[in-house]
């Protein structure tokens, strides 16, 4: 009968027990699944392959849960820049609530998480969209990547993408020619057919 | 710089430097980065390497151990002992490109030194430091991946030399896939079953001699090669190794935790999965890595989002930079949020390695469990996240993603990776659930549970 305290205010506390609570009733259910199996008859190793999609489920939501835990930390850590604080938060929340929607059934099965809260949580994901698009360009610089291990055109820090696209092209080894050799071999004999 | 990207940056709430500092402890370790990364940019010799997208995969291999070769002789001038200052220094040579001395510096060193007696590390670790010998770890056989306990390769004493006798008695015992085998490697840690006194003791970890060090030629009875073309690691030639009746002093099993008596008396460890620490090892780095490429991928699909404008949203009105359309904010934010949480989780992945280990020192196994499982399933879930998130940005940039000067091609061969290798990510996301199904038993036992595991006992149901 217990659900979920997740508003549109999106705690984090609220988020991390939907993910403890996911991932403890998937872990149950493997245990339960495996129970009955094995109380039929099966071998233990039987049973536990008979439930081997389930436990990979647990599993993944075991690891899921970790994870927000672990960057809900970082975004309570006490020496957090406070700019950096609520662009953190903003990550974290769009993080969690991603993965929930991702997976909306398996916080939903037991009533846990109510269609309510989902519909909520569908427009707070759309929200944080907008909330984090000002700062989606810093938060790349913040990663401070050097071009040079990026080896991207596209990726450059001073954004100058196409004059980098058409040096690129203009470096292709086939240019190196004006007319490719296998005009002469082959495209040649094949046009004057 | 391009006024579309310099109004993004002129808007932000934030100084990025504050990101930067909090990715990599504080100012400090930031500037130090900052130094270590100018020193390799401003290389002149780094000029001369020639561009990786040109080249064929023998030329890649070849440019890589030139790179690798030119990097060490650095680091030892330079003075580098930390081995993050040295793996900040060879990624701005070497981004995404591997190497071929990456197991030597991994797998090869750590195992050496996790799993080597005082005596072992004093006689190997001094030659694999300097280069003397280059190692690498074979596990991995042709026919026997992450399910460790099929490994058919033997390793059979003989009290009377007091010798390992090795082989692979089957075609799918080969060595198969491990990293710097082929042609790079002299020395390398064979995980084969051992046999004394009639009975099989399970695997352990010998070193065996590859080539002959004046010729390089491989000595008799070790047959090894490349196994050829992969979708990517062009830099590494990931190799086979076939044995017949290889002799290898008795000295040669790393014997820290399993021992064999000179007669031949087997002495059994005190917890089993102490042999797959250097597995555990790099299985907790993974998730950094996953983090860093997925990273990268986001850096590139972002800025090129800001600078790309396509189609108008109001007729007339011009334009618009992609990354104002939602449906590109839906693609590119979760990824970007995703790479977050995976380059925190890796640090804090990283950290629990090296305090568990620092207990396992100690002899306080009582983590290890905990890590192993947790380990396992952040890898599976980190790279197959990066995996597809790094996909999704590629496809986000359009027709340009598809090009090698996006850059994504590069990274993408490098993650996805690992998704298979170090355990194939089902079989590893399994070997969680089986330590969820014992925190479960001993839940229902009234055990207390690891601090991870503490929602187990907390939650209804």
């Amino acid at each position: 009968g217990k659900t979920s305290t997740i508003t549109d205010r999106l705690s984090l506390r609220s988020l991390v027990e939907a993910f403890e609570h996911r991932a403890a009733r998937l872990i149950r259910e493997c245990g339960s699944r495996i129970q009955t199996l094995t109380s039929r008859g099966m071998k233990p190793d039987v049973a536990l392959n008979s439930t081997s999609v389930q436990l990979v489920k647990a599993a993944t939501a075991h690891v899921e849960c970790c994870v927000v835990k672990i960057f809900v930390n970082e975004v309570e850590r006490k020496d957090v820049n406070p700019q950096l604080k609520p662009v953190l938060q903003a990550m974290c929340q769009l993080y969690t609530v991603y993965l929930l929607l991702q997976n909306s059934g398996e916080f939903m099965q037991d009533g846990f998480v109510t269609g309510q809260q989902v519909e909520v949580l569908n427009s707070k994901l759309l929200d944080l969209l907008s909330e984090i698009r000002p700062n989606a360009v810093a938060i790349v610089d913040g990663f401070d990547i050097p071009d040079a291990m990026l080896a991207s055109a596209l990726g450059r820090f001073d954004g100058q993408v196409y004059e980098a696209l058409y040096q690129y092209a203009r470096n292709s080894k086939l240019n190196k020619t004006e007319v490719s050799d296998a005009y002469y071999k082959h495209l040649k004999p094949f046009l004057d057919r | 710089v391009n006024p579309d990207l310099q109004n993004e940056r002129n808007k932000a709430t934030f100084d990025p430097i504050q990101l930067t500092y909090l990715l990599h402890n504080g100012p400090q370790q930031t500037r130090r980065k900052r130094y270590i990364q100018s020193l390799a940019l401003n290389d002149r010799v780094k000029q001369n390497f020639r561009t990786w997208t040109e080249l064929s995969r023998e030329e890649r291999y070849e440019e890589s151990m030139k790179k690798c070769i030119y990097c060490a002789d650095r680091v030892k001038e330079l003075g580098f002992k930390d081995p993050v200052d040295i793996y900040i220094y060879n990624q701005m040579f070497t981004g995404h490109e591997n190497s071929p001395f990456g197991l030597h510096n991994s797998m090869f060193t750590d195992v050496l030194t996790q799993q080597g007696t005082e005596e072992q590390k004093a006689k190997w670790l001094p030659l694999a430091k300097n280069y003397q010998i280059l190692g690498t770890y074979a596990q991995t056989e042709m026919g026997h991946g992450t399910f460790v306990r099929g490994l058919e390769t033997t390793a059979t004493y003989d009290p009377k030399t007091q010798e390992f006798v090795l082989n692979s008695p089957t075609l799918t015992s080969i060595k198969y896939w491990p990293g710097a085998l082929g042609k790079t490697s002299n020395h390398c840690i064979v995980i084969a079953q051992l046999y004394t006194q009639g009975h099989c003791h399970g695997l352990q970890p010998f070193i065996v001699p590859l080539r002959n060090l004046d010729n390089y030629q491989p000595l008799p009875g070790v047959e090894v090669g490349d196994i050829g073309l992969k979708f990517g690691y062009d830099a590494v030639d990931n190799g086979y190794l076939r044995l017949s009746n290889i002799r290898i002093p008795r000295e040669n099993m790393l014997m820290r935790y399993s021992k064999v008596t000179e007669d031949g008396v087997f002495i059994k460890p005190k917890n089993d999965k102490l042999l797959y620490g250097g597995m555990v090892m790099i299985r907790s780095f993974i998730t950094g890595d996953c983090g860093r490429g997925l990273s990268q991928a986001c850096t590139i699909a972002i800025r090129y989002s800001s600078v790309r404008h396509q189609t108008e949203v109001t007729p007339g009105k011009g334009e618009e930079k992609i990354l104002d359309y939602q449906t590109q904010q839906y693609k590119l934010f979760p990824a970007l949020s995703t790479a977050l949480a995976y380059l925190f989780a890796g640090n804090a992945i990283r950290e629990m390695y090296l305090r568990v280990m620092a207990d396992i020192n100690k002899g306080a196994l009582g983590e290890l469990p905990q890590l192993h499982a947790l380990s396992s399933g952040l890898k599976a879930c980190s790279s197959y996240a990066a995996s597809e998130m790094i996909e999704t940005c590629r496809m986000a940039c359009g027709g340009h993603g598809y090009s090698q000067a996006s850059g994504f091609p590069k990274i993408y061969v490098n993650v996805t990776p690992a998704c298979t290798y170090e355990g194939e990510n089902t079989v590893l996301l399994l070997q969680t659930a089986r330590y969820l199904m014992k925190c479960l038993n001993s839940s229902a036992q009234g055990e207390e549970l690891p601090t991870l595991m503490s929602y187990l006992n907390k939650s209804t149901g």
